[in-house]
């Protein structure tokens, strides 16, 4: 995936049978976004793989404080290619 | 180390807690 500066992992171990997953997510090199959040710590949440989308949570994110409202694409992106790289994985161990 | 909860108006819970040196790039 692309380097973003946005840092996401899974919180917990993926077992592949919830659909709801906890992540975690960090800046990494904050000079890669367009304007540098307050706070630097690392945001844990959980999110629903058949029902939400990863541009409804980086959206979340810019309405309670923590990045800036022309930050949610790069944001939005890097949920994004961690939530593929997590579904990609549960096809390979369990396909269907 | 502090922790901080900030719930959203949907409902979704963001949990806050410092990132550990070593997860940090190098700057």
């Amino acid at each position: 995936a692309e380097d973003t500066g946005v840092r996401v992992e899974l919180a917990e171990e993926d077992n592949g049978r919830k659909s709801s997953i906890a992540l975690r997510l960090w800046v990494e090199d904050p000079k890669k976004l367009k304007v540098k959040p307050k706070d630097n710590g690392a945001i844990e949440f959980t999110f629903d793989l058949e029902k939400e989308t990863p541009e409804d949570v980086a959206q979340e994110m810019v309405e309670s404080g923590f990045f800036h409202e022309s930050d949610v694409k790069i944001v939005g992106k890097s949920i994004r290619d961690r939530v593929a790289l997590i579904q990609w994985r549960r096809e390979r161990i369990c396909p269907g | 180390s502090v922790v901080t909860q900030v719930v959203h108006s949907a409902g979704r819970r963001f949990i806050v807690s410092p990132v550990p040196e070593s997860r940090l790039k190098e700057q």
